[in-house]
């Protein structure tokens, strides 16, 4: 279809989602002055069990919350940042009590690791990349990707942690000549790697070479695509995309997932289903978390929304909670949970 | 939308790309 012929078809109806699918099942408030910048949800080791615990980053402080059986959240470790903001939290799937955290102020400066061993609470930071980093990933078997620099001048490194977090080894990918936004692991295939360029290009490396095997020029609707989840499926890729820089439209309001299909052989490419607000809602793509097949964003109506790409429509709609707009929104890791969070440190667990 | 408006697909996609980019 072409992109106007996928918008008309996949509009979707004003009765077609139910806010009851989300449902309220914890919540906590971090008590940090500064402000909440992400969420996530890991395994942590501790006393022989392995816990799903939640992180959460505010500009000086990134916490580490253990449950309790009442449902309530107890804050058991914290690093403090007092020279360069925290940006983001960076999980890195398959290595048990590591965090990684992207330091800086509009990019990233620095990608640091929060150590702590079992018993042990002191505070541990490792830096482990600076310079101008424009994109990070923690992908599957322990790794982490990262960019640094622009056009030319860039570098993409992988790193890989060792079980304990410890000891790392490092290797090069073939750089792109054009800046990279973002990557995307491949699901599924633990030696393919994606990412975005700022030329609205898909790269596809294989990260057991470093060999860069195809650039996929993808449709210029839209600048400076996220790319969130992909897949391989009948010799064909398979993309979500967000489109955070998408101007709203009129008929249809702001684009905010897009799946896309790629042959790479060919490097043609064709859009399959586009996501838009449903009647009465309004604002534009803020960020965005993919799941599977459910998609989640934080639009800047301060309203969060929830897509089924199978159903291909919106599923719920979580308007502001307490007068306070949503501005963060994660899905846990460890189970089907999503943690919503607020500006001022609330944390909202729900279960959809 | 139909797959052949993509071109021939092929199941091996990966490994025939990495045999024919540059090392």
């Amino acid at each position: 279809y072409s992109t106007e012929q996928t918008e008309i078809a996949d509009l979707p109806a004003c009765d077609s989602w139910n806010p009851g699918s989300l449902q309220l099942v914890s919540k906590f408030k971090n008590p940090s002055s500064s402000c909440s910048v992400d969420v996530s949800a890991m395994w942590w080791e501790g006393a022989g069990a392995k816990e799903p615990c939640i992180i959460t980053a505010c500009e000086d402080i990134v916490s580490l919350w253990k449950p309790l059986a009442t449902l309530e959240w107890e804050k058991v470790q914290s690093w403090h940042f007092t020279e360069i903001p925290v940006l983001q939290i960076v999980p890195v799937p398959d290595v048990f009590n590591l965090i990684c955290v992207a330091l800086g102020n509009l990019e990233i400066r620095e990608i640091r690791a929060l150590l702590c061993s079992s018993g042990d609470e002191s505070e541990t930071q490792v830096l482990l990349k600076s310079g101008n980093i424009k994109a990070v990933l923690g992908l599957t078997k322990r790794r982490l990707v990262s960019s640094i620099g622009t056009f030319c001048n860039q570098q993409v490194q992988i790193m890989t942690f060792a079980e304990d977090g410890g000891s790392k080894d490092e290797q090069l990918l073939m750089p792109p000549d054009e800046t990279i936004l973002t990557f995307a692991e491949v699901q599924g295939m633990q030696d393919a790697l994606l990412g975005t360029t700022t030329v609205n290009n898909i790269v596809i490396w294989n990260l057991k070479t470093g060999q860069l095997l195809k650039k996929v020029h993808i449709d210029d609707s839209y600048q400076a695509s996220v790319c969130h989840r992909a897949y391989s499926e009948m010799g064909l890729l398979f993309v979500v995309l967000s489109h955070p820089c998408a101007k709203e439209s009129q008929a249809f309001g702001s684009p905010m997932f897009q799946l896309l299909v790629i042959n790479p052989k060919t490097a043609q490419s064709v859009g399959v289903l586009l996501c838009c607000l449903p009647q009465g809602q309004a604002g534009r793509f803020l960020e965005g978390d993919v799941k599977d097949h459910i998609a989640a964003a934080v639009l800047t109506s301060g309203t969060i929304a929830v897509w089924d790409l199978l159903l291909g429509h919106c599923t719920a709609v979580l308007p502001p909670v307490s007068d306070q707009n949503w501005s963060l929104v994660k899905w846990s890791s460890t189970d089907s949970h999503l943690l919503a969070g607020q500006k001022d440190g609330n944390i909202f667990i729900y279960r959809y | 939308c139909s797959t052949a408006d993509l071109g021939p697909i092929s199941l091996n996609w990966f490994e025939e790309l990495s045999s024919e980019a540059p090392p």
